[in-house]
């Protein structure tokens, strides 16, 4: 695991954190869901809670879909290419591509589908930066910088909570074995398992 | 562009559609080396500029296969466990045209994945005792 240059983290007094989305989205609640579950992954670890809020302005974690330049500098390049990005804490801006085709369930593993992204994979590890982790070299870390297409992978695994734990502390309820690394499958773009 | 499953998503958008991707034309570099000239590298410096693995890059940006393309790929190649080669080998090349986060892998210089980190940190360091 790898932290931000100077180890930013959300202070001590903000462990109770809010996340609201762009209205422009008007996202289904379907899709925020997915958010409420990739949340729900590093909350079992930490001693943090994140709840959805009805106030975007206010919310500590900004979510937005967005395509090409949005206004941050860093432009989003169409279908896949880079899918995502966030910001180091406390800023709490999260951006996704809107140019990507986005699967909502779990079932992207049964397709060959090589412009599918699963979009829990994503949040999930999106949450990390939010939270103050960088890249991973472990390629079954949800830090690890690429997703294949036709992938999912949404549970933490050792390296993730080791670092997040440095951070944070750990969860009192978090008992140790909640975080296993599931890569239910790969797909190269030639389509053969890798 | 939304899916609640994989059976929704319509069949022009199935595998055998021609739309290219972000990365695509990077295919085309595969094999390439120190020393070459090749049209459109120097997007794939803009890649690794885009990534951190290249501080700075010049106002007038080359095709050259030239030293920081050759450095950056091969700290490239030390943090996604690649054989670091320095040249744009097959493997090198499939791995960049992954899909990935957009947010930097080096961030002012620094990094902690595997190219920042100690020799002796990596597996593949020998360790010898001295009879």
């Amino acid at each position: 695991y790898s932290y931000f240059p100077g180890t930013p983290r959300w202070p001590s007094n903000r462990r109770d954190l809010t996340y609201g989305f762009v209205p422009e989205n008007q996202l289904t609640d379907d899709v925020k869901q997915v958010f409420a579950n990739a949340f729900g992954k590093w909350s079992q670890v930490i001693p943090m809670t994140f709840n959805l809020s009805d106030d975007y302005t206010s919310a500590d974690i900004k979510i937005g879909f967005f395509s090409g330049d949005h206004g941050d500098g860093e432009p989003f390049d169409g279908v896949l290419g880079t899918l995502a990005h966030a910001f180091s804490p406390p800023s709490g801006r999260f951006h996704l591509d809107s140019a990507e085709n986005w699967v909502i369930s779990s079932d992207i593993t049964t397709s060959t589908l090589s412009s599918a992204v699963d979009l829990e994979s994503v949040a999930v590890h999106e949450i990390g930066h939010l939270l103050g982790l960088g890249h991973s070299s472990v390629e079954d870390a949800i830090m690890y910088p690429t997703i294949s297409s036709g992938t999912r992978k949404v549970e933490l695994a050792g390296d993730d909570v080791e670092g997040i734990q440095a951070l944070y502390g750990s969860n009192p309820n978090y008992n140790g074995t909640t975080a296993t690394s599931v890569q239910q499958r790969e797909t190269s773009d030639s389509g053969a398992y890798s | 562009h939304f899916f609640p499953n994989i059976s929704s998503i319509p069949s022009w958008l199935r595998p055998n559609s021609t739309k290219k991707t972000a990365w695509d034309e990077f295919q085309n570099f595969t094999g390439c080396r120190p020393g070459d000239k090749i049209n459109g590298l120097n997007k794939m410096k803009q890649y690794f500029h885009y990534f951190g693995y290249i501080p700075e890059l010049p106002s007038n940006i080359t095709d050259d296969f030239d030293d920081s393309l050759e450095s950056a790929i091969k700290t490239y190649q030390k943090n996604f466990n690649l054989e670091p080669t320095g040249q744009l080998d097959s493997q090198t090349i499939q791995q960049i045209l992954r899909p990935r986060c957009g947010n930097a892998d080096i961030v002012n210089g620094t990094t902690t994945m595997n190219s920042g980190k100690p020799v002796s940190n990596n597996t593949s360091h020998l360790h010898t005792v001295g009879h």
